[in-house]
């Protein structure tokens, strides 16, 4: 991990217990190469290095006694401090009905993750829910959320494919305006595809959610902040879900989405079960990130 | 001279932004970086535009360009695994239209049988270009299903089997050995065949795709790769340190949704979009 790493930088300059500027900086090197080798984004890891360069050169690492520990402290420190401190939770506003649209990119895990937020508010929460399907495009999507939807006994509403999405969700709406929360999954989509894009402005436009969640899975690369952006752009990202945390990927596009878009992630998706869902703690990812 | 020193420093700097938002990995861009540093001479440095063709060379040189090939004579299988949600399913569906375009008799079985609705999509994908499809309930075993599309396509004559199994992580490792028992089925069942084993990666991944291939082909062979979402804004860098390190070629990549979005890879055209 990070620690190793800068025991190893710290021990290659010598029997020297105390940190000076040179070998900051070959400390700031390893750090640069952690979190570009764990798919943080190139330009989000050179803003961050160089706020640790001004925080790392203070007074305060210089004179400690442990020098490795204090600057991974530090790092650290700053790490969960940059992914937004605490934990937030999910709006649901107490009056009928809170709406909640989950958007992404293909195959991140949108509808697998509708099904377990429907789940969490249902047996964490105590809320009534329904489901909404609103992908006509990928084979047996609606499929696929309805066998969910029966899996936690929560009403689903679908459309049957004759309906465009805008027309499904309006009809979801009067039909289940009595449940407390109302979840809306969409087709994946790129942030590229302005026909796609309009479609899921006009959702928005129809359905007021309270919140836009956007769902990345964990292993993503460079490009999410390309695609957080625009989505966060053209619609308001309210809040975050990073899914497959059960993979060993490192996670580093949690930072990234964070850092562009200051939407707080919610939750982290950690297996293909409905109960696999968790709220999202920084401490443990910043780790994770820093390998 | 120190101008030469500065513009060169530029360079490589570019070079590097280039790599790594490309998702090429940190590591694998500074070892091309090195390898290239020590074999150009700096008081040979011609303009920057002669030097980036020099260097794009050199990246095309480092990936195997192979083709992927059926057999005309014996019974082809294709058996495609990856992790959730990288397109395998759909990638299916493609091949099988690729395949039937053709002119050859596909058979695809519907392996993953543990996802909700999988089946069902796979089975929506073989009605829309008229394939043949082996399937079962949700929850039967998916060795059991093997069992009878592999009976199937011998009875059934068929030129290709195309294997669709369920996302799976390779850090799980009751899947992985899940996946290893369907693949010593294949090899046990079918003596005399093409068999060829392909992983399906994201184009959106970050390192993780690298070691997805390299852990799936620890546990089974990795005869080739189909790069999935291509047509995303993601530069697929991956497949470098991947052509590098483990050498395995990519066949085909995935360029969109429908039964037509497969294009072979081509290595020139990939180093190209890169930059
Ligand atoms: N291991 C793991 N798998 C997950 C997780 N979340 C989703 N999946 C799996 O990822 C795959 C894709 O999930 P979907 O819910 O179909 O993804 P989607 O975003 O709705 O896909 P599209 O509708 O095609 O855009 C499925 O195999 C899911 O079971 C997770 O947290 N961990
Ligand atoms: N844009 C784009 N989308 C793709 C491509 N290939 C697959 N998809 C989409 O990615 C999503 C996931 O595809 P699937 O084929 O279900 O992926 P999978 O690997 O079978 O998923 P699991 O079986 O759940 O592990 C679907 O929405 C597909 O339409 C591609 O090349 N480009
Ligand atoms: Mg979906
Ligand atoms: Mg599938």
């Amino acid at each position: 991990g990070l620690e190793e790493r800068f025991t190893k930088v710290l021990n290659k300059l010598g029997k020297k217990k105390k940190l000076n500027e040179r070998n900051i900086s070959d400390g700031i090197r390893e750090i640069k190469l952690a979190l570009l080798e764990a798919d943080v984004n190139y330009k989000v890891v050179r803003d961050f290095v160089a706020e640790l360069k001004d925080d790392a050169t203070g007074e305060l690492v210089i004179k400690n006694v442990n020098p490795t520990q204090m600057f991974v402290k530090v790092v650290h420190d700053k790490l969960v401090d940059f992914m937004g401190g605490t934990n937030e939770d999910l709006k649901i506003t107490g009056k009928n009905a809170s709406v909640i649209m989950l958007v992404g990119l293909q195959g991140s895990g949108k509808t697998t993750t509708a099904a377990k937020l429907a789940q969490f508010a249902k047996k964490k929460k105590e809320k009534s829910v329904a489901l909404v399907g609103a992908d006509i495009y990928r084979p047996a999507a609606q499929d696929q959320l309805e066998v969910l939807s029966k899996q936690i006994n929560v009403p689903f509403y679908g459309g049957g494919l004759k309906e465009k999405p805008e027309k499904i969700v309006k009809g979801a709406l009067k039909q289940y305006r009595d449940q407390d929360v109302i979840i809306i999954d969409t087709a994946g989509r790129l942030q590229i595809d302005d026909e796609m894009m309009k479609e899921l402005e006009q959702i928005k436009k129809q359905t007021k959610p309270d919140e836009i969640l956007f769902v990345s899975d964990a292993m993503a690369g460079q490009s999410v902040v390309d695609v957080v952006s625009e989505f966060d752009n053209r619609l308001g990202i309210s809040g975050v879900i990073l899914t497959k945390f059960d993979s060993d990927a490192r996670g580093g596009a949690a930072l990234s989405i964070k850092r562009v878009t200051g939407a707080p992630i919610k939750f982290i998706g950690v297996g293909e079960k409905i109960d696999d869902l968790e709220p999202f703690h920084p401490e443990r990812i910043a780790g994770r990130i820093l390998g | 001279s120190l101008s030469i020193r500065n513009e060169l420093d530029d360079f490589y700097d570019d070079i590097e932004e280039i790599l790594v938002t490309g998702d090429v990995g940190i590591e694998t861009t500074l070892e091309i970086l090195e390898s290239f540093k020590s074999k150009t001479e700096e008081d040979t440095i011609e303009n920057q535009e002669n030097l980036t063709g020099k260097f794009k060379q050199v990246l095309i040189d480092t990936i195997p360009q192979k083709e992927f090939e059926l057999s005309d004579n014996k019974i082809n299988i294709i058996f495609v695994f990856g992790v959730n949600g990288v397109g395998k399913t759909t990638s299916i569906g493609k091949l099988a239209n690729l395949f039937k375009e053709q002119g050859k008799r596909v058979l695809i079985a519907a392996c993953d049988t543990f996802r909700a609705a999988a089946s069902k999509q796979l089975a929506k994908w073989a009605y829309s270009i008229d394939v043949q499809i082996v399937k079962h309930t949700e929850g039967a075993s998916p060795g059991a299903v093997l069992y009878d599309a592999i009976d199937a396509a011998i009875a059934r004559k068929m030129d290709v089997l195309i294997v669709d199994t369920a996302g799976r992580f390779h850090n799980r490792n009751n899947l992985m050995q899940e996946l290893d028992k369907l693949n010593k089925i294949l090899d046990k069942k079918i003596q005399d065949c093409k068999k060829q084993n392909l992983i399906v990666l994201d184009a959106n991944t970050g390192h993780n795709a690298f070691v997805q291939a390299k852990e799936f082909k620890e546990v089974i062979p990795v005869d080739g790769i189909i790069l999935a979402k291509l047509d995303s804004t993601a530069k697929g860098g991956i497949v470098l340190p991947i052509s590098h390190k483990l050498n395995i070629p990519v066949f085909f990549a995935g360029i969109g949704e429908k039964a037509e979005d497969l294009i072979k890879f081509d290595r020139i055209d990939f180093i190209n979009m890169l930059f």
